[in-house]
């Protein structure tokens, strides 16, 4: 953050910012953002990635700029850093998002199967929308985002719901989980859900008594006296 | 097969082998292998009855019989060098609430190799490797945990005898919460103050032993012990550890980055923070491990939510109808798709990046060895605030999970409640979430 000067005639500092922006992690930051989204029905996952990096430079500089403001206050270093506390969070928690949805973008290119990459396109749709959906607040704000662009998402999200709906099962089944990792009764692989559940119920030891040792030194005869 | 679940199988659009393939990194057949080998050996690699049935002395009991029975079998069925063979193995066999080797092989290996010079490693890791010895990984104490520059176990070095001196000066610096201490390891790095020629140069592993190798009685000068029940993995002997003027061998000081000589001699290690490869590690690992606990417990969620009928969407059905047609399966409820699916999009999320950050890892690993630490800063800023993030999105989606299975999923038939309560302990251990999240925002404020 102290380093984020975008507008500068200082040739070495444009140079070095240029380098920084490659760094896989943090590059994004030095990168100058655009007043508003391109989101539209025909967005591609980039529109939706600079959103998120919009995000999370932008609470990172806030946070960045309330600590500077709250030395001029005359706090030290340290107070300050513990007055930003929660909004320092935020921004790592927002940054941190952003690698993940990076990182999951550039994951798709990598599945050689069509059919595998078309579903796991419905699935990295439904997480980018569900996530922006989520995340949206500073981004309308801010005036990034239009409310007309929020519909947009929100539909986007729940079409990508509808796509996933007959692939849930097999989506499921690819972790190839057997009964035994599983331990569930409920996640059985042959759905034979409730004739097990009678017979796991069968192995908790109350059941080796039809009444219980102590039944009758306490509740047994109470109830007669 | 319940043909509710049939009929969805069927509509599937892609083949399940080739995503399942692509999720477990090409090892999709190995997995089928090493689990078809422990099925077919029987009763004697799996657990007596249902472990939620079991008091915990039953739990541990069984697990270390499990453990035995691992052991015994990895070797014709894993390669034991590969740490992820070594993990579902063992995940297989003793389950995930906690076995006297899941510490030995998640902390105590990696913190060896990441630790030992060449003369240490060489006598140390095939002991480890073998299961010759139970060892675990002590850093947290009982008031002091992600702060480690507060540890206070100090360990002072007598020129003398050339021996360290281990020990507990406080009721707060007693070692408290590291798995399998309180019973089952006999062996223990141990993170402590270092003191040499008067002077503290912060915390640093050491290599401790525990117990009498024979009778597994622990050492004079060593008070060990069990930390109680706790939320979750009721198998796991969480301990407490004191030590009373403990004396350990100089030489058991692990030396591959700092170094103390005969004379008490200091020498620097090359990064200040090179020390915390083997939590850096750890959180890698984790990050793709717990992916793997919300996958199950989406797996769960979704196949009971095709079992499951409640209710119609369109009212007025007569009693006929719902006889014939049945009532509707609760994941047609598009309530309970918003519930799921996004759960079902974190699953990969979250294991796509901590694929990423464990290549980073073994990159970071590999520089260091080489001699440059650059890359250390970024993995440890990035995967500080990825613990955090990914823990919280999973402990949550746990319980979204849960909820989706209605009264059922309150029970332990639903196989959630142990997933829950097992990763909600990764919500703070290997670092409190907040201060984790506050260490990401040093980095990204100093950018």
């Amino acid at each position: 953050a102290a380093e984020c000067i975008y507008v500068t005639d200082n040739i070495e500092k444009i140079k070095e910012n240029e380098f920084k922006m490659q760094n896989a992690i943090s590059g994004y930051i030095y990168r100058k953002p655009n007043n508003f989204s391109q989101i539209n029905q025909n967005s591609n996952v980039f529109d939706y990635l600079e959103a998120f990096e919009h995000n999370s430079r932008r609470l990172i500089l806030s946070s960045f700029d309330y600590i500077q403001k709250l030395k001029k206050l005359g706090k030290t270093a340290e107070e300050a850093w513990n007055e930003a506390g929660v909004q320092l969070c935020q921004a790592s928690k927002a940054h941190t998002q952003t690698f993940l949805v990076r990182t999951f973008i550039g994951t798709i290119p990598k599945i050689e199967d069509f059919a595998v990459k078309s579903v796991m396109e419905d699935i990295l749709w439904l997480y980018l929308s569900y996530e922006l959906v989520h995340s949206a607040v500073g981004l309308l704000e801010e005036g990034f985002l239009s409310s007309q662009q929020m519909d947009i998402i929100r539909k986007k999200m729940f079409d990508s719901l509808e796509k996933i709906r007959p692939n849930s099962v097999a989506l499921v089944d690819s972790f190839d989980f057997t009964d035994r990792e599983l331990r569930s009764v409920l996640g059985r692989k042959d759905g034979k859900v409730y004739e097990n559940l009678l017979e796991w119920a069968s192995n908790s030891p109350l059941n080796e008594y039809d009444v219980l040792p102590f039944h009758e030194k306490y509740l047994g005869s109470a109830m007669r006296e | 097969v319940n043909p509710d679940l049939a009929e969805e199988r069927i509509k599937a659009t892609f083949d399940p082998y080739q995503l399942g393939n692509f999720f477990w990194q090409g090892q999709l057949k190995r997995r089928r292998e090493i689990v078809s080998y422990v099925e077919a050996q029987g009763a004697e690699l799996s657990p007596r009855m249902p472990e939620v049935f079991m008091s915990r002395m039953e739990q541990m009991e069984d697990v270390a019989r499990l453990s035995v029975g691992m052991a015994k079998h990895a070797e014709k069925v894993i390669d034991v060098f590969k740490p992820e063979e070594q993990f579902y193995l063992n995940s297989l066999i003793c389950g995930f609430n906690g076995s006297p080797f899941h510490l030995h092989l998640i902390m105590a290996l990696p913190a060896m190799i990441n630790n030992c010079d060449d003369e240490q490693a060489g006598e140390w890791l095939p002991k480890l490797l073998n299961r010759e010895l139970i060892a675990t990984y002590a850093q947290t104490e009982m008031g002091h945990g992600t702060n480690l520059r507060a540890l206070e176990t100090t360990a002072t070095y007598d020129p003398s005898t050339e021996q360290f001196i281990l020990n507990t000066p406080t009721i707060t610096a007693t070692k408290w919460w590291p798995g399998t201490l309180g019973k089952s390891a006999n062996f223990c790095v141990i993170i402590a103050q270092l003191w040499t020629n008067g002077k503290c140069y912060g915390p640093h592993p050491f290599w401790v032993q525990l117990r009498d190798i024979e009778t597994h009685k622990s050492l004079p000068g060593i008070t060990l012990g069990d930390i109680g029940p706790k939320l979750g993995t009721s198998s796991n002997d969480n301990g407490f550890l004191r030590f009373d003027n403990y004396r350990i061998p100089r030489r058991h000081m692990l030396m591959k980055h700092a170094k103390v000589l005969p004379t008490g001699e200091y020498i620097p290690p090359l990064h200040a923070k090179v020390g915390y490869t083997s939590m850096m590690y750890v959180r890698s690992m984790m990050i793709y491990g717990h992916a793997i606990y919300l996958a199950q417990a989406v797996t769960i969620a979704i196949r009971y939510s095709c079992v499951r009928r409640q209710g119609e969407i369109n009212p007025g059905f007569t009693i006929v109808q719902i006889y014939f047609a049945g009532e509707v399966k609760v994941l047609d409820y598009k309530t309970q798709q918003y519930r799921l699916f996004p759960v079902l999009a974190h699953v990969f999320a979250i294991a796509f990046t901590g694929i990423y950050i464990n290549q980073l890892y073994y990159t970071v690993i590999g520089d260091i060895n080489a001699g440059d630490a650059s890359l250390l800063a970024d993995l440890h800023s990035l995967g500080s605030g990825l613990k955090a993030l990914t823990s919280w999105q999973i402990t949550k989606g746990i319980e979204q999970c849960r909820l989706s299975c209605g009264g059922h999923g309150y029970s332990d038939a639903s196989g959630i409640p142990s997933l829950y309560t097992m990763v909600a302990g990764s919500l703070t251990y290997e670092g409190e979430n907040i201060v984790m999240l506050l260490q990401t925002a040093r980095s990204l404020m100093k950018i």
